[in-house]
């Protein structure tokens, strides 16, 4: 996933 | 992941899990608003949008799976629980929550990041979630005295909030180009609104008194 994009957030 | 998040996602789950645990213990859902819970379901849905699509990780993956679970079946259990059902407080649940979710589609519509569909979800469940949580505050001053699992479900799923924003300010820090001004102002938005809650829950946690709201 690229860092810094949201997604990676719940 | 950071501990500030890794906190923040442990406290939501705490706070889910503290009140599945009110009503399955006490087979009631007096105090709690379902309108509140049926705007958490709406956030979850339309935030993990991308659970099919993005595999970010198992972790990441559970948890999407375990929010929308766990808000649907408090829906569920608060609409159709034969039991459950009976204690639902509708005559003070009378939050217009249909503004707060259309406010917030609406300003998704004009601030996101990009313009798809997956982005505006997710950015109307990031505005949806700031106010989520007004039918419950004003169920709570309306009815008298808060039972503590209630108080502590309202307590955490505050403080999840905190810790993420504690979180956006380490990686803003660690992190280069990190920004993230939707869920950050948001998310300080969210918090803010718990303020006059966090200050009566701490009087009542200090005094060893029950937890009132002033109406």
């Amino acid at each position: 996933v690229v860092e810094g994009n949201h997604h990676d957030e719940l | 992941m950071n501990i500030f998040r890794l906190a923040g996602d442990m406290t939501h789950l705490l706070s889910i899990l503290v009140l599945l645990l009110k009503i399955y213990a006490t087979k009631s859902c007096s105090g709690i608003s379902r309108k509140t819970q049926e705007l958490y379901a709406i956030v979850f849905m339309a935030r993990y949008l991308d659970l099919f699509t993005d595999f970010i990780s198992v972790y990441n993956t559970f948890m999407k799976l375990i929010f929308i679970a766990s808000s649907l079946a408090i829906v569920w259990c608060m609409r159709f629980h034969p039991v459950v059902r009976r204690s639902y407080d509708r005559e003070l649940d009378t939050f217009r929550y249909f503004f707060l979710v259309g406010a917030s589609f609406a300003l998704a519509l004009v601030w996101h990041d990009k313009f798809t569909l997956q982005e505006v979800f997710w950015a109307f469940s990031i505005y949806l979630e700031a106010v989520a949580i007004l039918p419950q505050l004003v169920l709570l001053q309306r009815s008298g005295n808060v039972d503590n699992l209630t108080g502590q479900y309202v307590f955490f799923l505050g403080a999840y909030r905190a810790f993420y924003i504690l979180n956006w300010i380490y990686r803003y820090m660690t992190e280069p180009r990190f920004t993230r001004w939707i869920a950050g102002i948001s998310g300080v938005v969210q918090t803010a609104l718990y303020a006059d809650f966090f200050y009566y829950y701490f009087i009542s946690w200090k005094n060893n008194s029950k937890l009132k709201l002033p109406a």
